[in-house]
């Protein structure tokens, strides 16, 4: 693990009775080693571990009798700091409109009935809005979820996701909506524009950018891009379930300053949970 | 390259880090550099000669493209595997569309029966590239399916039988033994036949993906990759990692969500994007 990296280093060099700042480089070495393999984008690990350089100086670690632990106590303040904080709850409004973006196939579909099975267990009444005209059966894909969940879902035939948002909201006695959007590439001038266009139009309250927690070094230009094209709220990791260390979190977070509001761990429609800092932040230490 | 008067430190880092910006990893990015390092030194390289010696040193993980190569006049059985939401389900409609063209009499196995509106998802690529599916109904048993299949295209003289899975991480060994349950089911039903195992990959997903082909080697014995969304800005670097540790090749690409949007692995052009 990182941590018996870390104390390794400085019991070696203590070994050879000096602690110095070449050792401090050591071990912040070994720290970038573990997040690049935890797939944090490099340009976050380096500033990341400036931060931790400052704060290990800062803190007099080399005086210090166990330099190894401290300097892994400051890894990990500095990694759930990062991560971030409060509980954010969900915005409300009536109704409340939540958009659901992000990269195809990340799980947007199904992170909006997860969603909308948490707001119905909250007491709330939610609608699910199939916006996505494109994907074969997606509409189809949606209604099956929402069946399973006794969530209504409103579908139109050869309408525009802005028409059909629209009537969505014409419908009245939900208090939330949640729409599903088309996977699309940020860089996709049109599709992107189609999103940008529903922003305005709508004035979402969310903007929840679906990001697949396997995501490797690409997770910081789709993140800046989706955020600088709609301003996004927050963001909904997903397969949380699987083995991969989750490093995209820390670069998405970091990029965007959105916080992560929930964790999607598994196929259910029950496996939605909210963002655990400390969780995530011994995962991707690894 | 440009603004390095020699191949010193500096440039190596530059280079290192476009490796890893690329998905290329720690351990292989290391590889490179320590070659170069080594290289420029023994061969006085200098700033010019380096992107093409980067260049062969990372075709050479790569080896010469493999395509898929389907066997004529023999049945053929194509298996397409990974985690969600790789884009298993549009590569079988893109593959079917290609051997249709090809002169082949393709058959599509709708074996996702558990995730929503999975079949009705394939059926319209099925439609699109003018080929039959086999499909039982949504939770049923996709062992029934594959063996269904497998027998209806021995039935109906189909030379190549395509069989979509359900995505499934690898780390859930009830859904990796299902998925070698199918296998020895075509092993064992079609065992003249040609094989052809697929992981579909994303592009964008990091060092997962060396996971992902470790353990789906393991339970199924792929037989090549196809990297998915090399239409986005992702590089799909994790591929020379799973080309050095586990000797699997890419076979194709996918570079869109048409049907026409499927490509043979062309290493040459793969480095050389790495860089673009
Ligand atoms: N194991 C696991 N699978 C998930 C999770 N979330 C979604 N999936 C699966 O990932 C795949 C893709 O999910 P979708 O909801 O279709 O993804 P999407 O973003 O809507 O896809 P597009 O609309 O094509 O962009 C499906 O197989 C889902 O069941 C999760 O948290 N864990
Ligand atoms: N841009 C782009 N999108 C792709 C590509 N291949 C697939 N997709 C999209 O990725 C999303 C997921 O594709 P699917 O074919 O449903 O993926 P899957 O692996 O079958 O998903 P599961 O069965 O749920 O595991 C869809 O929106 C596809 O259109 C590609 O090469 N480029
Ligand atoms: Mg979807
Ligand atoms: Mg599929």
């Amino acid at each position: 693990s990182l941590s018996e990296k870390i104390q390794a280093v400085f019991k070696k060099l203590r070994n050879q009775g000096k602690i110095t700042e070449e050792s401090l480089q050591e071990a912040l070495r070994e720290v970038r080693r573990a997040l690049l393999e935890a797939d944090v984008n490099l340009g976050v690990v380096k500033e990341f571990i400036t931060r931790i350089k400052e704060k290990a100086l800062g803190q007099d670690v080399l005086e210090s009798l166990t330099p190894g632990q401290q300097v892994v106590k400051i890894v990990h303040e500095e990694l759930i700091n990062l991560l971030g904080g409060t509980r954010e709850p969900l915005a409300t409004g009536s109704p409340a409109v939540i958009l659901m973006v992000g990269l195809q196939g990340s799980g947007k579909t199904t992170t909006s009935a997860k969603l909308a099975l948490h707001l119905k267990k909250q007491g709330h009444s939610p609608l699910l809005v199939a916006a996505d005209i494109y994907r074969p059966a997606a509409i189809k894909q949606l209604q099956v979820l929402g069946k399973q969940i006794g969530v209504p879902v409103f579908a139109l035939e050869d309408e525009k996701p802005l028409e059909i948002v629209r009537q969505a909201l014409e419908q009245g006695g939900h208090d939330t909506l949640i729409v599903d959007t088309a996977g699309r590439l940020h860089i996709d001038e049109a599709l992107m524009g189609e999103l940008h266009g529903l922003k305005e139009t709508f004035k979402p309250q969310e903007i929840l950018l679906v990001v697949d927690a396997m995501t490797g070094q690409d997770a910081v230009k789709m993140s800046e891009a989706f955020n600088q094209t709609l301003g996004l709220s927050g963001v909904i990791l997903t397969k949380m379930d699987g083995d991969t260390r989750g490093g995209a979190a820390m670069s998405v977070r970091k990029v965007t300053g959105c916080p992560i509001k929930f964790v999607a761990a598994g196929e259910k429609l029950d496996a939605l949970e909210p963002f655990h800092p400390d969780r995530i932040a011994t995962r991707i230490l690894g | 390259v440009l603004g390095h008067t020699r191949v010193d430190e500096d440039l190596l880092q530059d280079l290192e880090e476009i490796l890893l910006e690329s998905d290329v990893g720690v351990s292989v990015s290391e590889e490179v550099i320590d070659h170069l390092r080594k290289k420029a030194k023994a061969a006085q390289l200098s700033p010019e000669d380096i992107p093409e010696e980067m260049g062969n040193y990372l075709e050479g993980y790569l080896g010469e493209g493999t395509p898929i190569r389907l066997e004529r006049g023999k049945f053929n059985v194509v298996m397409v595997v990974g985690v969600n939401g790789t884009g298993k389900t549009t590569t079988v409609g893109k593959l079917a569309n290609r051997f249709q063209a090809e002169g082949f009499k393709p058959l599509i196995a709708a074996a996702d029966t558990f995730r929503a509106a999975a079949i009705e998802q394939l059926e319209i690529w099925g439609k699109r590239a003018d080929v039959p599916v086999i499909r039982h109904k949504e939770g049923g048993d996709s062992a029934a399916v594959v063996f269904d299949s497998i027998k209806a295209g021995q039935a109906r003289g189909a030379d190549v039988l395509l069989i979509d899975t359900a995505g499934r991480l690898h780390n859930k060994a009830n859904l990796m033994s299902e998925l070698e349950k199918i296998r020895r089911i075509v092993d064992r039903e079609a065992p003249d036949a040609y094989h052809e195992v697929l992981l579909v990959l994303d592009a964008t997903t990091g060092q997962n993906g060396l996971k992902q082909a470790e353990v789906f080697k393991e339970i199924v014995k792929l037989t090549g990759v196809v990297l998915t969304k090399l239409d986005g800005t992702a590089k799909g670097g994790v591929i020379f990692s799973i080309a050095r540790d586990l000797g699997i090749p890419v076979k194709a690409i996918g570079l869109g969500e048409k049907l026409e949007d499927l490509k043979d692995f062309n290493p040459k052009l793969f480095v050389k994007a790495l860089f673009g």
